[in-house]
């Protein structure tokens, strides 16, 4: 383990607790997608299915338990929790978010390292992963109050992804087998997803303004 | 060298 990945599960794990603080103690999901949310609910469903297989360490299980109960308890409190689901912007929310999963499945059945099940569905959840914020991501864009929260919740995923980007970059240098293009290209393609956002977001925070995306 | 190093990242 080291310092980019240390650095870069914390920052996940941050922002996953900056979303459940917004949820659960203000009782608010405005502007948050749930479309986003059921597809990491999935994405984690189906990477951590090796929970029952493999031990990497108490940590890795720990904190995969952790990314799975707090992806579904979002997703149940967004659905179902009378206040919070009041405060859900669904009209707003619009993305077709299933026509993300089955181009990913596709992907994952044609271009994989092993051809097993745990194998193909590890490589869907990454596929998966990659795009599971552009519903969020536009929901932001149409959002016009974008509140601090959820815009600190977006910027932490996104500094969770580049800080993987150097912890892979570090684990090439360091590790001599350590090469995984599936992982890497799938991971470029989501941090560069936020890179409109990242723009945005340091121009508001320079200039001591309120978040805002432009149409 | 473990082909499923990249498995223990999240």
């Amino acid at each position: 383990m080291n310092i980019f990945r240390l650095a870069g599960d914390m920052t996940h794990l941050a922002s996953v607790l900056v979303l459940l603080l917004k949820i659960h103690t203000i009782k608010s999901c405005a502007g948050v997608s749930l479309k986003t949310q059921e597809l990491y609910a999935i994405v984690f469903a189906t990477r951590y299915l090796d929970i029952f297989t493999s031990f990497y360490s108490i940590y890795n299980t720990l904190m995969k338990l952790v990314f799975l109960g707090s992806s579904f308890s979002i997703v149940l409190y967004m659905k179902y929790h009378k206040t919070v689901h009041r405060s859900y912007d669904r009209e707003q929310d619009t993305f077709r978010h299933w026509f993300l999963v089955l181009p990913c499945l596709l992907l994952a059945l044609l271009i994989h390292e092993k051809f097993t099940f745990l194998e193909v569905l590890w490589t869907f959840s990454l596929y998966l992963e990659a795009v599971a914020i552009l519903p969020q991501l536009v929901l932001l864009q149409r959002t016009r109050n974008i509140d601090n929260l959820t815009g600190q919740y977006v910027f932490l995923l996104g500094g969770y992804r580049g800080l993987y980007i150097l912890n892979w970059i570090y684990r090439y240098f360091t590790e001599p087998h350590f090469v995984h293009w599936i992982t890497w290209i799938s991971g470029l393609v989501q941090t560069l997803l936020y890179a409109d956002f990242f723009f945005y977001y340091s121009q508001s925070w320079k200039n001591n303004k309120k978040l805002q995306l432009p149409a | 060298p473990n082909d499923d190093d990249v498995k223990d990242e999240l």
